[in-house]
């Protein structure tokens, strides 16, 4: 039973690629088998596995230059279709498939995994739209900061527009704290807010603040990993754990 | 004499837009006229300076849409060219301009300010190719971790093709270390691999880990505003000192 999970949000820097990474990770070590999926020109999903020259991407593989043996590698236990900054011309060169929004989701239906999790770009164009179009969930990494409540808004109404446009059943898992520092005033602020003015979910466990989610892509490692027996890892495992439960009762 | 100054990183969620905002107010406390630009569709810059329900862009004004007395709004003692969610179709609405990436450049030259401050979004494409054309200098706010190395890397080469294609004169005035944390081991190791790998300037002072820059936003007012005290307004006054040395003797 296949599941496909992007993880979105219009905001930079909300850890869409670190719970990516993370989330794929665990799930492998439940032996799943994971497909990750690298939507970014910046291609840091890519390299936090460890892969660099990258010759076919996923675009490459959308728009039929390069078949998926040419496109697809085995890394740490997953499977993974890379992204390049050549894909900084994704505007350009997507919009020129036929139906371009429904590429991804056409091509994933040929393959056979337990879960395919999707890394976006921190942007609302086709990179994400096929993403959003292709899958079954979305989960919204955020830092509980104000500004991060502006890209949460941005992103919302964008999945509307997917839901109404292209696909109908996709559904919010919910909005996932990252970086999370319980001390703080404005922590508690921001989900006091996102309750009162947003009609979304918001995962009860949290990844925290913790150094070692930062320091695991210079070991082409995720953290689950780099440090199993650190706060992010445990963070983590617990998230997962929830998604699990989500998607069993969705 | 006018000094027009991106603030750049492919990476997202590096401090571009806080570091706008913060450094344009210690401008303007030292007398200074600062015009800044929202070039983000998340408007993040317009949002932290309290404005809400833009109607006439930043992008109206450059197709030619719309004036510039209907996009200019003075707000906290700064002229700003603001950004709206609207501004996603950057990439096809701008590129129908002939000569697209001197649009802002030669529309900025009708304009008398002291100091142009432009906040580019976490993305390499139209929106940042006409941010670095018309500026002289570009600061490239990073945090101080791993996958910034890469968000770097690729700004980098972009600014190197910006200088052959379009801006000779475009100089990189330096790198910025925001949300510091000086006691990770993590941030100087990134200091050091950037000193050995590029041959860029990195900014003596840095902006440190301070929630009152995370704060600030939800005033509508930059940190220097709100909290006169702070870490992070001796910061950004100690940052913005350093750029004006810089570019005196650039
Ligand atoms: N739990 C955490 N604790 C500490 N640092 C973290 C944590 N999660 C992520 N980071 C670091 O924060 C930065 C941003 O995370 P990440 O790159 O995953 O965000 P992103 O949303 O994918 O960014 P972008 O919008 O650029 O794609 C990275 O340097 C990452 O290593
Ligand atoms: N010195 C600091 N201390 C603590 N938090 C900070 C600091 N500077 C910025 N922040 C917070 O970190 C987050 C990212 O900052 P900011 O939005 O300025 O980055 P950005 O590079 O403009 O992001 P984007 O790529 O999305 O445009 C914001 O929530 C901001 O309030
Ligand atoms: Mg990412
Ligand atoms: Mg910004």
């Amino acid at each position: 039973m296949l599941s496909t999970i992007a993880f979105s949000n219009h905001k930079g820097g909300t850890g869409k690629t670190t719970s990516t990474i993370n989330i794929a990770a665990v799930l492998r070590n439940k032996g799943k088998r994971v497909l990750v999926i690298d939507l970014d020109p910046q291609a840091n999903l890519t390299y936090s596995l460890g892969v660099t020259g990258v010759d076919a991407t996923v675009q490459d593989w959308l728009i039929g230059h390069s078949g998926l043996d040419e496109c697809l590698i085995q890394t740490e236990g997953l499977s993974l279709l890379p992204a390049s900054v050549s894909m900084v011309n994704s505007e350009d060169v997507l919009k020129k498939i036929p139906n371009y929004s429904f590429s991804l989701k056409n091509k994933l239906s040929q393959l056979d995994y337990d879960f395919v999790l999707i890394d976006c770009p921190p942007a609302i164009g086709s990179l994400t739209r096929i993403a959003l179009t292709a899958s079954d969930y979305v989960i919204i990494p955020m830092l509980l900061e104000i500004l991060s409540i502006q890209g949460l808004s941005q992103i919302m109404k964008f999945i509307k527009d997917i839901k109404i446009t292209s696909n109908p059943s996709l559904e919010i898992l919910g909005v996932l704290g990252v970086c999370v520092n319980e001390s703080r005033k404005l922590t508690s602020e921001v989900l006091g807010f996102i309750d009162f003015a947003y009609k979304v979910d918001v995962f009860n466990n949290r990844i925290h603040n913790n150094v070692k989610a930062a320091e695991a892509p210079s070991f082409a490692k995720s953290v689950i990993d780099y440090a199993p027996e650190c706060t992010s890892t445990k963070d983590y495992k617990a998230v997962t754990d929830e998604i699990l439960k989500k998607i069993e009762f969705s």
